[in-house]
């Protein structure tokens, strides 16, 4: 509530007398699940109503379940609508000029959440936004990456992490991402299976320099953890009706692959796409091993090949395919078609001809900035054709440079094909993106894994059969189980690791986890539930990417926006709506959609068609979706970069 | 390390005793016949008792040569290794490992079974310690169960006795205290006096094992084991052991 604010009468403001009372982040992480929570007191010093804009950013992939606004006393809170119900409640109330948009946009790999109030003199705002995410392991650790952008100098000021990991904490590193300037703020503690970060700094700490009066404080604040591992079968981890097993096997050597690169270099690769793709290739050839084979592919509109079949790893080759990559000149146009049809040509020829290791793992990576112009041309026929040729023991792994080219294609072709897809943005940072992608899936450690657990205990199981593990990554399995008629939930896992196969048995006490989790009063109660959650609704999520007919889409949609409604979770199928307690006053928080198929590409500020929100909302909450803003201007992302999604012309 | 040799034709155990230096390796089983080396490495206990400082196997090494797999059992790991690849488990895992036949089963912080076909089986026990302790650490013990198929040409401080020497012990009489009686045993030739007494088998019950009667041969096993102990010593965990 403002209400119980302290003393406001010291606040540093900049020319628009807008005074930034406290800004608080604060996270838990509960065993891989992190709830976030970000909240903004602000204060109208000036003698003239004027906007005040509340504008974070979220992780993409997180889960947006509350916000709620108070001004000065009236409070909005928000609830999870069907989407289509939330449109209608919302275009019901701004015929009668009581509604407002809040505008999510992305950007990067955060998205924005962005909300404005116009706010009378003398007034408080408190504006509060509780996300959820789950943190995936990555090149061996778990990186939460919290958005710290309060545009102003505040008051109070805190960034407060605590990490609850019943299966012990192996590290905690808080990398200096806010710059030199905060060195030594940050205060780690660790204990066995707990961590406390915090990031307090002054008012005077903030400050760019002494006399300044803007914030120095601007970016990431990344913490990175890992675990401790001491069983190869993984941990069972069983709590309130359901268990999470996490499942990430050290030890074990990398099996030999098969990959074969397909490069983009169209006509708009030139320039830096190119040049810092040429550096990440030179990098990731290099880091081939000796046991694996190896091929490269370049495309335009022509399709050429270093080699026409795969080729050991050997120092020589390996030196003779970066003088190829080296002498490519980017130019033409794009027939991705063709490219993908090849590789996957080479790998069924090389598989016919018995070249390939049963043991290895056969793989192409993509790499692309933008939609097919040459060939077929068609995303759903060439999607259908890279099916057809891929035989079931290859992947697919995409990635898109930039925002030309259709993400969401690549991320389809590539689960379609066993894969993932991951979206590097054309900068100085290319190569560092690239390689970084490629690492994650340089080290197959295990393949074919299939997590089997008692099936009368047992129900829901999220997806338990797996084509590839990587080293440094994680595979969760999670799902429903019976805790009040079993005492023990037992789990096989199988899987073939380099030259044996692998039975690994795993047995946890329900109860195991009770006394543990009862202790701590920042631990999440909830979170298998929702971890389980998580993994389900991406999992449908992936399902009806790919769903070949529309009613199998139309069940899928069905469950998924079930979940939402029963999780209080924002999906592309739900909204949210933030109401006052009259419910006169109406806010509308949809899901952005990828950039591409954004409604509005380069604009983020007045558009010639938004409506006029404001017309008969009272001056004390005159709640606008058009983004006047009133924040400092390194705030704004670039324009180019971005689109935005409105919900007025969604 | 004790070692207890069943001897199921005369139905009789004997015992023996060998203490070399931690970092030393016995060989217990080289049978070049079938291409299977079981070898032990010596770890010491953490101080010396009594002017004497105990050691115990902290490694065993089991080298199939026909398959060319070695398996790597310490008190922390339990690794197969074929040619340059390998794979780890830890004690803390419950779960199998199938290679070429070769079935490596670890049972967690308790025991690994290595079977070969329906030929061999050796079973390698985890004797944890308290982490504290001021003199004891953690230590193994190996089990080989004489129906294994070794070839006549087995030999090693346990392998020698997959051919069942003639034992005939008689004299039994009273010893230093009640419970050690004393006997004389012929075997290979040689007259040895022997005690009478108790040992531990820990496969049934790994915390307080079980007891076995058995006849103690002095001095490192002399004139049961063939040879003298040092014999035995091995330059590396998979030596064959070499012909004198």
């Amino acid at each position: 509530s403002t209400s119980d604010w302290g003393y406001v009468g010291d606040l540093v403001e900049d020319d628009d007398k807008i005074g930034l009372y406290s800004y608080k982040v604060q996270s838990t992480i509960t065993s891989r699940l992190a709830n976030t929570m970000i909240q903004a007191k602000m204060v109208n010093n000036a003698k003239r109503p004027q906007h005040i804009v509340f504008d974070v950013q979220v992780p993409k992939g997180a889960f947006i379940d509350n916000f709620t606004m108070d001004i000065n006393g009236i409070t909005f809170t928000s609830s999870i609508r069907e989407k289509a119900e939330a449109r209608k409640m919302y275009s019901q109330a701004k015929a009668k000029g009581k509604a407002a948009g809040i505008v999510r946009s992305n950007a990067l790999d955060m998205e924005n959440f962005k909300t404005e109030v116009n706010v009378p003199p003398g007034m408080r705002i408190q504006f509060e936004l509780h996300y959820q995410e789950m943190i995936r392991r990555k090149l061996s650790s778990y990186e939460h990456v919290i958005s710290v952008k309060p545009g102003r100098l505040a008051k109070h000021m805190e960034v407060d992490v605590r990490i609850i990991e019943p299966q012990g904490i192996r590290y905690v590193h808080v990398p200096n991402s806010l710059g030199d300037h905060f060195d030594g703020i940050t205060t780690i503690s660790k204990g066995e299976k707990k961590a406390h970060v915090s990031f307090k700094p002054t008012m005077a700490q903030q400050r760019k320099c002494p006399t300044c009066s803007s914030t120095a404080v601007d970016g990431n604040f990344v913490v990175q953890y890992d675990v401790n591992r001491e069983t190869t079968g993984g941990e069972l981890e069983i709590f309130n009706g359901y268990f999470i097993h996490f499942f990430a096997p050290e030890n074990l050597d990398p099996l030999p692959k098969n990959i074969l690169f397909v490069i983009d270099v169209s006509g708009s690769m030139w320039g830096l796409k190119m040049k810092q793709t040429i550096e990440a290739m030179k990098a990731i050839l290099s880091e081939l091993r000796a046991a694996d084979q190896f091929s490269l592919i370049d495309f335009n509109h022509n399709v050429r090949c270093w080699r026409d079949n795969l080729v050991s790893a050997t120092p020589a080759q390996v030196e003779d395919a970066k003088k190829y990559i080296q002498a490519i000149h980017p130019n033409g146009g794009t027939n991705i078609n063709e490219a993908l049809l090849r590789a996957t040509f080479i790998l069924n020829e090389a598989q016919n001809l018995g070249m390939l290791d049963p043991n290895s793992v056969s793989m192409i990576v993509l790499v692309s900035d933008g939609d097919p112009t040459v060939g077929e041309l068609k995303l759903t026929t060439i999607q259908k054709n890279v099916k057809q040729s891929m035989k079931d023991e290859f992947s697919l792994f995409c990635l898109g440079i930039g925002f030309d080219v259709d993400y969401d294609f690549l991320q389809r072709i590539a689960t379609d094909n066993r894969g993932m897809a991951q979206r590097v943005f054309g900068n100085q940072e290319t190569s560092a993106q690239m390689k970084n992608f490629y690492n994650q899936v340089s080290t197959p450690l295990l393949k074919k894994i299939q997590f089997n657990y008692p099936q009368e205990s047992v129900s829901d199981v999220t997806q338990s059969s797996f084509h590839n593990y990587f080293g440094g990554s994680e595979i969760v399995v999670a799902g429903k189980v019976d805790t009040e008629n079993l005492q023990h939930l037992e789990s096989i896992v199988t899987a073939t690791a380099a030259n044996a196969e692998l039975v690994m048995e795993t047995l946890r006490d329900v109860e195991e986890l009770d006394g543990f989790m009862k202790k701590d009063k920042y631990a999440d109660p909830d979170f298998t539930k929702k971890l389980w959650a998580y993994l389900t609704v991406n999992q449908m999520m992936a399902e009806r990417n790919t769903a070949p007919t529309a009613a199998l889409k139309r069940n899928i949609t069905k469950s998924i926006l079930q979940m939402s409604l029963d999780h209080h979770i924002v999906t592309p199928f739900t909204a949210m709506l933030i109401e006052n307690a009259e419910k006169d006053e109406i806010m509308l928080a949809d899901q952005p959609k990828d950039p591409r198929r954004g409604c509005c590409p380069g604009t983020l500020g007045l558009t010639p068609n938004a409506p006029n929100n404001n017309k008969g909302i009272p001056a004390w909450a005159n709640v606008t979706a058009v983004p006047v803003s009133f924040m400092p201007e390194q705030r704004s992302p670039p324009v180019s970069s971005l689109s935005i999604n409105r919900v007025d012309n969604d | 390390p004790h070692f207890i040799i069943h001897l199921p034709k005369s139905q009789k155990n004997i015992c023996f005793n060998i203490n070399s230096e931690p970092g030393k390796i016995l060989n217990l089983v080289s049978d070049p016949g079938t291409g299977v080396v079981v070898n032990g490495q010596l770890i010491g206990a953490k101080k010396t008792q009594n002017k004497k400082l105990n050691t115990y196997f902290g490694k065993i090494g089991f080298y199939f040569k026909n398959k060319g797999l070695k398996v790597e059992i310490t008190t922390e790991t339990i690794t197969l290794k074929d040619g340059s690849s390998s794979i780890t488990l830890t004690w803390s895992d419950t779960g199998h490992i199938i290679r070429k036949q070769l079935l490596i089963s670890v049972k967690k912080e308790s025991n690994v079974t290595i079977s070969v076909g329906e030929e061999m089986s050796f079973m390698v026990l985890l004797h944890r310690v308290w982490k504290n302790h001021p003199v004891n650490v953690d230590f193994l013990g190996i089990y080989i169960p004489p129906e294994n198929q070794l070839s006549p040409a087995a030999h090693g401080l346990i392998g020698q006795f997959a051919s069942e020497p003639e034992v005939f012990i008689y004299q039994q009489r009273p010893g230093q205290a009640p419970e050690k009686p004393q006997a004389t045993m012929e075997v290979k030739g040689n007259k040895l006096t022997v005690t009478g007494g108790l040992q531990k088998d820990y496969r049934t019950d790994r915390v307080h094992g079980t007891e076995v009667q058995c006849w103690f041969v002095h001095n490192s096993g002399k004139g049961f084991i063939d040879g003298h102990y040092k014999d035995y010593l091995v330059p590396h965990l998979y030596s064959f052991l070499k012909k004198p």
